[in-house]
């Protein structure tokens, strides 16, 4: 069902930073509070972001549903390892904050061959 | 501090002397193209002052070893850029020496005078950057150069610990170097 992001009683974002309109990474802020067996639409798109990143073992998987499974809370859990945040294994609102950074293009896992360029 | 799979690195016989060029600015009209060379100048230098290697600007592009550019969107690397903020900036590994930089970012060089929100200090990511072209992977640690993210309107340039303690693994350690002249909040908590 879709996530209550707009009704009064949904997730607290007072812990999300200021967003701008055009941000590329703005709209992860709807995926506040998701865990394990949730359907939320976006979190296709941040299993891209991961996989883009280095926190899915294969770039081919099938990335396109929105399913909050297993493999997707063992990335979650691998990129709050890797980033130094605590590990709540769910996208709490410093997990999501840290997502949506600005960052560098250059994927965080140092084993996948695809890393900065190592074969080019 | 982390490698890429390998541990590559640049390789010359006798002293290591890189050059650098900086490609075209007119992506970045907003700022005079001699500030975006000193912001580049004092990021080298930075890496410079804690390994024994040396960078030279150059104007000969393509000969250069280091190659800065700004790009748009996809530019043929196979790493599409994705519009404002996002991702930043990019770089390879050694010795590819090509760092490209995000065109559609606000980039600033001086907070003072950019005022927009989502401005992005061009020598912080230029300095991360770098690092990448010298061997360096992301590191975990929140205060270093080499953490992968960095907010708008946010400047940090200055090497930590682990920033030095990897570069230098790599190349050693420059002659002129003690670790007291890193910060002193940075030095107390050196494990070394």
């Amino acid at each position: 069902r879709p996530f209550p992001a707009n009704q009064p009683d949904g997730p607290d974002r007072s812990h999300l930073p200021p967003g701008h309109r055009d941000d590329t990474w703005r709209s992860f802020e709807r995926l506040l509070d998701a865990k394990r067996g949730t359907h939320i639409p976006g979190i296709g798109d941040l299993k891209r972001y991961f996989a883009r990143f280095g926190y899915f073992p294969s770039p081919t998987s099938n990335l396109t549903d929105n399913a909050f499974d297993s493999r997707f809370e063992s990335a979650l859990t691998l990129y709050q390892t890797r980033l130094g945040l605590p590990v709540t294994s769910k996208l709490d609102a410093r997990t999501l904050s840290q997502i949506m950074t600005p960052r560098c293009g250059v994927p965080d896992s140092v084993n996948l061959n695809r890393t900065g360029g190592v074969q080019r | 501090f982390a490698f890429f799979p390998g541990e590559p690195r640049w390789v010359r016989s006798g002293p290591l002397t890189l050059t650098y060029a900086i490609g075209p600015t007119d992506a970045v009209d907003y700022i005079p193209r001699a500030e975006v060379e000193a912001a580049f100048r004092r990021a080298f230098r930075r890496w410079a002052s804690v390994i024994p290697v040396r960078f030279e600007e150059t104007t000969e592009y393509e000969a250069a070893d280091v190659k800065v550019g700004f790009y748009s969107g996809d530019h043929g690397d196979g790493e599409p850029f994705d519009g404002v903020l996002g991702v930043l900036a990019h770089a390879f590994s050694p010795d590819s020496g090509l760092l490209h930089l995000d065109s559609a970012e606000r980039w600033a060089v001086d907070f003072r005078v950019e005022g927009s929100k989502v401005a992005v200090d061009l020598e912080s990511v230029a300095t991360h950057e770098i690092g990448h072209v010298l061997g360096l992977a992301h590191s975990r640690v929140k205060e270093a150069v080499m953490y992968p993210s960095l907010s708008p309107r946010t400047r940090k340039v200055e090497l930590r610990v682990d920033d030095v303690e990897g570069v230098q693994a790599l190349y050693g350690s420059n002659p002129n170097f003690t670790f007291s002249s890193l910060f002193e909040s940075d030095t107390s908590s050196a494990p070394k």
